[in-house]
């Protein structure tokens, strides 16, 4: 999982990647507008800033879960003309501003696809490939 | 999960 950001106008920000391990975890925007991405596994709470930047991380206790991140949750989705949703006919995640609805940038594409667990195998393992293939034809000759 | 910051930027988990 990861945790995207988008402005108003649906363009694509930044994206953070809290922890490749994955698990559960909710996410909270704190009051000087940065992120905290609350990890249920590792009981940590990770902070960073809006360009992508780790900025900090602290542990908390397993039986208080900071009560900011159950306020917001899918419940949270409009500030002031903006409005997020699912658009019922692309089913896509989209903004909405008064009667325009847009679908949301696709963003870090190099991220999701390529440096994803299998894609970093399956490079990995392409190149192998070639290199086998290589050697092998070169022996035949 | 969305959360919406106050300056109208929105935060997506996927």
């Amino acid at each position: 999982d990861r945790v995207q950001l988008y402005d108003c106008n649906g363009k694509f920000k930044a994206a953070f990647q809290p922890d490749s391990a994955g698990g559960v975890f909710k996410i909270a925007a704190s009051p000087d507008q940065s992120l905290e991405i609350y990890s249920v596994r590792t009981n940590t709470v990770d902070t960073f800033a809006l360009d992508g930047t780790f900025l900090r991380r602290r542990s908390v206790d397993d039986r208080d879960m900071p009560f900011d991140f159950l306020k917001s949750g899918p419940s949270v989705k409009k500030a002031g003309l903006c409005e997020f949703e699912i658009d019922p006919i692309s089913s896509q995640f989209s903004v909405r501003k008064g009667t325009s609805i847009k679908p949301l940038e696709p963003g870090d594409w190099i991220l999701e696809n390529l440096l994803n667990y299998w894609g970093i195998g399956g490079t990995g393992a392409l190149g192998i490939g070639l290199m086998l293939v290589s050697t092998l034809r070169r022996d035949k000759l | 999960q969305v959360v919406v910051t106050e300056s109208g930027d929105v935060f997506v988990k996927i």
